[in-house]
């Protein structure tokens, strides 16, 4: 978060963004469910902050290393931990000695989701001298209720039984926001089978917004979880800072690979391309078992590896540092201070190679990792970030936005060998989730009567598909190739906070279109009367899961002309006038009816109606443009997604 | 013989404003399947009583199969894992 804040523009140095305004987020409670906090991290200092929000019913517990009155405070207002659903499931004595039966984190991923959604400032943190600066959560000023759900079992799970029982204490004691940097394994659950969308869609009902990670199995398609409409489920970006480390041949050549190598640099040392010692179908690389490494070919020497390889096979043949080619991650390991391993591309792979085998001796110096920041680098959508389509309801676009989750420097558990004075440096959907929540409860302050889906809605609608500001390139995603970002990527974009507090127009939702939804998914009467707790019908036309008032348009299998509708309610300047501008699928026609809105102290809000064809006479992929409502001063923005399914078949 | 997994058997919104009450309708929705209210303590994970109404209890299939027949539940899922992102 030493840099995250600042480029998403919420540095505290600037009097123009909305942390003033929103009072850094005090007042809003957020709940965590996660791995638990490290209280001491300086992180979670009180300083200048006032009394708990009066209507916080929740409590911290005691347990182990846990004490109530010393470990919580005004900044960790809430502690809890639930095990017995892994207990009951997995049997007991179950080995708990690599965790706290308390809401302590042995594991340390808990810390830094806290620390990033509402840390208070830390000056001067950085991961071994490298992303230096503060440390701070998006909303500073807001407070943290920490319901321990996952475990340092099993290498971090967390049960559903536990995770619904914190939801359902959490709607009890007040939080206002639910960060769950949790997700599903792939195949996912449909939304009726899923834990968390159950207990979510009672915490929304209730205006409690649910910020979900998208998860961390990209660049494939259809792997998003945590897909229920109600819920904000965010993606991964990298951010304007770059890890460049320098790798120079002994010709002098010098190439640049990633890494968070903090050591001195390696002198010039031999550089060799291990070979094998006999065949292994099982492995992927030479590198990756001792038993296919040449010991005394590679010991003492630095080595170049494809595809993947094993720090502690390289240790044991005695290598002093590893270069290693591989499709991009954006997923990179901090290096021990004698042990570097630099990333590069297959392309610098390749050109490395070349050298070793152009001469008799070849040399390397791997040199200390720099830090870059600014506008010349530009964010794309991580590698390892879940993507769309929607697997379980692919009408229901997600990701919905996407946020900073590469390298990010944020509080740990010093349980952690990597983390360095209880700082470490991370990656995944994990962590560009608590920024979303960070900012949520910043958005909250500024608008405390706007419900969850007006919220999500002011994000997405906001968010940039483009690069830096001033800049109109397109955003990246990561992947193999690297490609245009499409909003199966990112959804609306990387998220803009200072634009989502204006938003001119939102999609709203309430009950009721959840209600439609659930009748759409399939729901019965019976069932959604329990659900909604009081006798609920669905009407007799069946609702269309394309009607549910997203902010985002998504047509998975479009054959005949369809007529699916929104509504846009006015949070702007009463009197407003907004005109549609229509950026259409390629070989789609999309026409709105009325295409001008008029806004005005009776008219708040105006519902609008997209009729959508195809002129492709085949079955296609998906196809994706925009739909943009502007004053000239708002610019509200839907992305559209529309395959064509002419043949009654589909291929992927 | 036959194995017990935990299961959350999910019923809606909460009906009673008095969570007590709710707990006292989970013990007996599942002691009418199980055979007794001492059982049903004993097999009950949770109550989720505030936000929404449902219980985690480590069920047999078969039991499974019963509850899911009784008014009032909505679904009934099993237990399952998550994983930190």
């Amino acid at each position: 978060t030493t840099r995250s804040w600042n480029f998403l523009g919420l540095s505290p140095h600037s009097p123009s963004n909305i942390l003033p305004k929103s009072k850094m987020g005090d007042g809003v409670i957020i709940g965590v469910l996660d791995t638990g906090i490290w209280p001491e991290s300086e992180s979670f200092n009180e300083k200048g902050l006032g009394p708990v929000p009066f209507h916080w019913k929740g409590a911290c517990e005691s347990g182990e290393n846990f004490n109530t009155t010393i470990h919580c405070n005004k900044k960790i207002i809430g502690a809890r931990w639930f095990i017995k659903g892994l207990l009951a499931e997995y049997g007991e004595p179950l080995d708990t000695s690599t965790d706290f039966l308390s809401p302590r984190d042995a594991n340390g991923h808990g810390t830094a989701i806290s620390s990033i959604a509402a840390g208070s400032f830390v000056y001067n943190i950085s991961y071994k001298g490298l992303g230096g600066g503060t440390v701070r959560g998006g909303a500073p000023n807001a407070r943290l209720a920490m319901y321990k759900v996952c475990w340092n079992l099993f290498n971090g799970y967390c049960s559903s039984a536990d995770i619904l029982k914190a939801v359902d204490v959490a709607i009890h004691e007040g939080v206002h926001v639910l960060s769950l940097s949790l997700g599903d394994s792939v195949p996912i659950s449909t939304i009726v089978d899923d834990a968390i969308a159950i207990g979510s869609y009672h915490a929304v009902t209730r205006d409690i917004i649910v910020v979900c990670s998208a998860g961390n199995d990209g660049p494939f398609a259809q792997t998003v979880t945590n897909t229920a409409p109600w819920v904000i489920t965010v993606a991964a970006s990298t951010m304007d800072r770059a890890f460049p480390t320098s790798i120079t041949l002994g010709n002098n050549i010098t190439l640049q690979g990633q890494s968070l190598f903090t050591g001195p640099h390696t002198g010039f040392t031999r550089l060799i391309y291990p070979k094998s010692t006999k065949i292994d179908s099982t492995s992927t690389s030479i590198c990756d078992s001792l038993s296919s490494l040449n010991k005394t070919m590679v010991s003492g020497n630095v080595v170049l590896c494809f595809t993947s390889y094993s720090e502690e096979a390289l240790r044991e043949a005695g290598c002093v540092g590893v270069i290693i080619a591989t499709n991009p991650s954006d997923l990179m390991l901090p290096s021990d201070d004698d042990f570097p391993n630099i990333q590069v591309d297959y392309e610098v792979g390749t050109r490395i190679l070349s050298y070793i085998r152009s001469t008799s001796a070849p040399l390397v110096k791997l040199s200390r990792t720099k830090t870059v920041v600014g506008k010349l680098i530009s964010a794309k959508v991580a590698a390892f970030s879940s993507r769309g389509p929607n697997s379980a309801t692919p009408a229901i676009l997600k990701p919905d936005v996407a946020a900073p989750g590469v390298n990010i420097l944020a509080a740990y558990s010093p349980l952690r060998s990597y983390a360095d004075g209880g700082y470490a440096v991370k990656s995944g959907t994990s962590l560009s989730t608590p920024h979303v929540s960070g900012i949520v409860a910043l958005l909250k302050v500024m608008h405390p009567s706007w419900s969850p889906a007006a919220i999500r809605s002011a994000l997405v609608t906001t968010a940039s598909r483009n690069g830096p500001s001033c800049s109109i390139l397109p955003i990246f995603a990561e992947g193999s190739p690297r490609k245009l970002a499409n909003p199966f990527d990112y959804g609306g974009g990387i998220v803009n906070p200072n634009k989502a507090a204006y938003p001119g127009l939102v999609y709203d939702m309430g009950r009721e279109d959840y209600i439609n939804f659930l009748c759409a998914v399939g729901y019965n009467t019976s069932a959604l009367s329990q659900i909604v707790g009081q006798v609920t019908a669905c009407s007799s036309t069946k609702p269309s899961v394309l009607d549910v008032n997203l902010p985002s348009i998504t047509i998975p299998n479009l054959r005949d002309n369809i007529n699916l509708t929104r509504s846009v309610t006015n949070v702007g300047p009463v009197d407003s006038v907004y005109k549609v501008d229509i950026d259409p699928p390629l070989g789609v026609n999309v026409a709105v009816r009325p295409d001008t809105l008029v806004f005005n102290s009776s008219v708040k809000t105006i519902t609008f109606t997209v009729a959508v064809s195809t002129t492709h006479h085949v079955n296609t992929g998906y196809y994706f443009g925009s739909l943009t409502w502007t004053d000239g001063k708002h610019v509200v923005t839907s992305a559209l997604s529309v395959r064509t399914q002419i043949a009654d078949y589909t291929d992927g | 013989t036959e194995s017990s997994n935990v299961h959350i058997v999910y019923l809606g919104e909460t009906q009673h404003d008095n969570p007590e009450l709710v707990v006292d309708l989970h013990h007996e929705l599942l002691a009418s399947v199980v055979g007794s209210k001492e059982l049903a303590s004993e097999l009950m994970v949770y109550s989720y009583k505030h936000g929404f109404s449902g219980f985690a209890a480590k069920l047999r299939e078969s039991q499974v199969q019963q509850l899911s027949e009784l008014p009032g539940v909505v679904r009934i899922i099993p237990n399952s894992l998550h994983k930190l992102e």
